[in-house]
Parts: C-alpha cells; structure tokens; sequence
C-alpha cells in the first residue's frame, strides 16, 4: 500500500494543482530552503486526517489553504489526494489503487473521500489501519523531530510499543 | 495483552540492538523496561553506550548520537511491523560524513520492502536514491520542477 | 529609560533589515513592538517576508527561512552591541547551499572586527575560516588532533 | 577581549588536559559525532558562570567532571579557564592577558578565580560585564538552539533588547 501519488491543490505554498508520481522504491526530496519540501510532508498528514493543525505549521486549518504569493489571489479551498497501491489488498477494497482525499475551504467545512465516496474521518482512520498506517505513527519524522524520540519521557515512549503490539 | 507487549518488546529490542551496532560499531544500545513485573505501570528507557565510554545519560549525548540512536529504534521499530512507506525530512541534520553515509545505507537496506522519502540535502543520502524529485518555488507558488531516475 | 530603549531598538531593527536582505535578496523583514506607546509594556513581533511572498507567520515559515531570520536578529544585536567573540554551534543545519554560502560570507565579515569560533560541518563554513581546530576521541577521550591554518 | 585560550581539564569527555589556543579572527572547529566539539562550548560557558548545569547538557554540575572511559578512571574533578586578550583594556585590570577560570569538584565544591585569585560569581560577572561578555548571552548559539530566537515569545524577544539597551 505504498503511495504511488500525491496530489496538492492549493496546498499551503503550492497554488495551483501539482501532481507527484512516487515509485515503489527510495525517493530524495531536494530543493532550496523554501521551496516547499515540508509542505509536502504536510500535506500527506493532511490526508491521513491528522487534527492537530499546529503539527502542520499552521495556526489553524484554514491557514493550509494556499494564501496568495506574486500577486496570486488566495484561494477558496485546498485539496489533497493521495493514491496508494492496492495490488497487496492491504485495503479491504477490491480495486488495484484506493485513492483517499481530504477537503478544507474557508468556511471551515471539510471532507474527506475513499475513492471518490464521501467519507468520515473515522473511516478514514479505519481504513488505514488496515495497511498499518497511522496520522501520527512513527513512520513519519518531521524537520527537526529525529531527537525527540530520544528526548521524549519513558511512559511515552512505551506507548510506542503498545501501539505497535 | 502483556504475553503480546513483551513479545513485541523483546523483538523490538533485539532489532534496536542490531541496527544500532550497525550504525555504531563498536557501541552497544539496548532498551529497558522501568517495570518488567508489570510494564504498562513503568516507561521504556533507550540506554546507549558509544564506542568505548561508559554508559551515560542520554542527556549528555551528542546531536549526532542522539539521532543514530532514534534511528536505531524507528528502523527496530519498523523491523516489528513493517509500515508500507516512511517520510523521514532532514532526520541527517546532525550527522557527520560518515554517519549520513550510514543512515544512507540503512535506507537504501530498507526501501527493498518499504517506500522512502527522505528530504536531505546531503550527497550521500541523494546518490543514493531511486529518483529524485526537485521542488522550487514557481509565479504560482510551489512546483515539482525536475524528477530524475537516480544514479544519474 | 524609554529613550534608550527606543535608540536601541531603531538602530537594531535596521541592522536587522539591511542584514536581513543581504541573507535573503528580494526578502523584507522588520522588528515590529507590541505597544509604541509604552514598549515595556508589549512584547517584540518579527514580521518577515520571504521573497515574492505574502507576510506570513512566523509559524509557517520554513527550518531555513527561520534559521536566516534568526541570524538577521543575532547579527542586528551584535552591529549595535557587539561583544568579544561569538560561538555558533552547527546553526547552518537548515541552510540550503546557497544560504550556507551566504552565511559564511557574513561570519568572514563579522569576524574582521569580532572573534568568531564556528562548529560546522558545512564545506562553505569551513573553508572560509582563518584557523580550523580538528577534535577527536582518542584514548584520554576528546582531544584536539590538528590545527589548520585556513586556505590550505 | 577575545579568548585566547581555553585550557579543558577533565571536563566532560576531556579526560585530561587539553589547551585550545584561538586567533582573534574566524576559527572554524570540526570533528566527528560525539568527539567533542559541543562540549568545548560547554565549556566556555561554564567559566562564564552559567548556573544551569541543564544548559549545559548536564544533569547536576558534578556530571560535567569527567566520568571515565576506556578504562581511564572518573576524575575527582573538572577545571576550565579562559584566558582573555586585555590589550584593548577592555577589562578594568592592568594586565594584557586576563584568565578566568571555574573549577568544581565531586564534593560539590565550587571556586572561580581571576588571575589566579579566588573570586566569586558576582565579581566574573561584574568583570566580563565591562567587555559586555553575558553567560546567557546571544553571542552564544548552542546546537539546535538558532530557531528558538524565531519560535520564542515577543515578550522574552523584547527583553533582549531590553539587556542591550
Ligand atoms: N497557506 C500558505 N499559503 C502560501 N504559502 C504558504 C502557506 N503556508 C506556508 N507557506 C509558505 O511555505 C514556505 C515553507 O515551505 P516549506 O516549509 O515546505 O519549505 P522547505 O522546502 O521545507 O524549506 P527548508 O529547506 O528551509 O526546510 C514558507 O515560505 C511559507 O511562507
Ligand atoms: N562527564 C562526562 N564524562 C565523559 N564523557 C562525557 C561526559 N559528559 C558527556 N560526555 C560525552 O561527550 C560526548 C558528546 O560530546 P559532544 O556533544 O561535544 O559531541 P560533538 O562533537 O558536539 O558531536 P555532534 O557532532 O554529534 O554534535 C558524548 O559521547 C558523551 O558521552
Ligand atoms: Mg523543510
Ligand atoms: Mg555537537
């Protein structure tokens, strides 16, 4: 069930839509400071229904909707998908790719789909599971976080093995 | 439930251990339960000893063995139960020549069954890459603007 | 009191900018208090605009952008009041190429009429230093193992 | 007033004496992971009369003594001095080299001295004010620590400015 594609629309600095093909494999993500890099990573905790919009660099949700840049008005909405590989029916869904989005706009109001089917978030949550996916698992290190782990009080870090058990 | 944490912790730490000598020769890690009659009352302590010190507080550890030794875990973790990608941004940061080289192999190691992506600016790490995807910021903002098959 | 304070903070802040646009051209960024009236009484914003970008919080900014605008800061203090020396622990981890280069071209110019002693493992930083001191663990444990005029 | 010199003596991972000379322009120091390069800074800052022994990657200020390795034993106690250029006179004392130095033993025992007479904390800090040389000063960025200036509160932020006014 790994991601074969992500696709940002209107995501924090990214204002327009941008499609990124992932092969299977080791993928290295390069580019100048400010670019757009983390955003990226963002973007994927978006989908996979993380709440905590502080863990995404912004104040609130609304502000991971692309704000304007080179005269660029901001926009309305922002729109994530990812698609993953379904060909080890990781997903209990019988098609070769699941696609998961997730939908925010102004007003606050936000959507997620299961391959185009309107979804809830705790279907969401479920549905990962399936692939062992979690919004805040460990298979995610954000800029700055590697020490943490180490840095982190002992009860925390034995939930980390009561999570995984 | 505890016959499954304990049997969870024990491979754990036995993939925390191999994959830190990996990284560390010469040093030795291992993680220890505060309680062993009954864990879920006690955390989890990580206790590392570098190449030829003592054992010490994690505390006094450097930057750069304070990362080797979080990878230890997160690759022991996924050694347990395997995740179908990783995203891992700028996790090299503290790491000297030869540990970014290390932390690049074990990437390259694991990526035959997981999907990577790794945010580096570090040559080691982007040599040895598959493909590498180049962000840069663009009139609309961000943009993918160059993806190249590693190796190139 | 408010006098002084005010004559400080004017003359930091366009320290701050003119050196926050020599690291980040095309970029704006200025020191903004809380409260004019009675700065004692508010605290001090930093507004910074990357270039080409619409003024942002601080929040969203990226580990590189932060870390440009946060030697702007320190680099602003030290044209005002600048002490003896200054110590910088790997602070170019976030930098991309390009901005490592510019901030080791701003270490060389601070350093002509202030000390500078810089870890880093960065090939721009080091190779703009007069004297490079090498640290190794031998048996004794640290110890400094070379010492290098720059240049060579 | 630029350091000179800093002699290391069973401090932290220095299992002995070590000197450290400096030029007065840009030194740059490189070193393997864990070889020492952070704990130098440690060092200075110790001297300095920093209290936190936390600030200093310490538990307690007994833990910045050497604790042993490779078989060498721990040592009894640590000792660290700077020796300052005075040329500039920017310290009130008629001499061109000015040495401070700090030393702590396992008993807890703690002494400063300048130029070889006893003093106390107030009188380091009363002396390096006059070369407006602070323990906690912004001249000294630990490692990891260059965002926090960003990522700290305005009030804190305003402070600094307060100090160098
Ligand atoms: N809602 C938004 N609208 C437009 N731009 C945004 C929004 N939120 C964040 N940004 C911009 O995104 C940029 C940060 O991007 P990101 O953190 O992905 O950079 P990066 O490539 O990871 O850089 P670094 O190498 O420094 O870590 C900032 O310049 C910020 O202003
Ligand atoms: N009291 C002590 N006695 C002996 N060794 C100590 C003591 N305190 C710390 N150390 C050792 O010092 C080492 C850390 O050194 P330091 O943080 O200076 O490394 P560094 O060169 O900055 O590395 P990095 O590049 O990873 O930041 C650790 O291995 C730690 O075990
Ligand atoms: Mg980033
Ligand atoms: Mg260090």
């Amino acid at each position: 069930a790994y991601i074969k594609e992500i696709t940002l629309h209107n995501f924090k600095s990214f204002g327009k839509r941008v499609v990124v093909s992932l092969p299977k494999g080791f993928t290295a993500v390069v580019g100048a400071n400010g670019s757009g890099k983390s955003n990226i990573i963002d973007g994927i905790c978006f989908v996979l229904g993380r709440r905590s919009s502080k863990s995404m660099r912004a104040d609130r949700l609304v502000d991971l909707i692309f704000n304007g840049s080179n005269g660029r008005p901001p926009a309305d909405f922002t729109e994530v998908s990812l698609i993953f590989d379904n060909t080890d029916s990781a997903f209990p869904i019988d098609s070769s790719n699941v696609t998961v989005s997730r939908k925010v706009n102004r007003a606050g109001y936000c959507a997620y789909r299961i391959n185009d089917r309107m979804a809830t978030r705790t279907e969401i949550i479920e549905l990962l599971s399936h692939a062992a996916i979690n919004p805040d698992g460990y298979n995610i290190i954000m800029q700055g976080d590697i020490v943490k782990i180490v840095e982190m009080n002992a009860a925390d870090r034995r939930k980390i093995i009561d999570e995984v058990s | 439930k505890l016959a499954v944490f304990m049997e969870a912790f024990e491979a754990i730490n036995r993939s925390f251990k191999e994959i830190f000598s990996q990284l560390s020769p010469e040093g030795e890690a291992e993680l220890i339960l505060e309680n062993y009659g009954d864990p879920f009352e006690g955390g989890l302590e990580i206790r590392a000893k570098p190449a030829g010190k003592e054992v010490r507080s994690i505390e006094s550890m450097s930057g750069g063995e304070k990362t080797l030794t979080a990878l230890a875990f997160v690759f022991g973790l996924a050694r347990y139960k395997p995740a179908p990608f990783y995203v891992l941004d700028e996790a090299d940061m503290f790491l000297d020549g030869d540990n970014g080289e290390k932390f690049a192999n074990l990437v390259k190691e694991f990526s035959k069954s997981a999907q990577f992506i790794v945010v580096s600016f570090r040559e080691s790490m982007v040599s040895s890459a598959d493909q590498l995807i180049g962000v840069a910021m663009q009139d609309a903002g961000s943009d993918i603007v160059s993806v190249k098959l590693g190796g190139q």
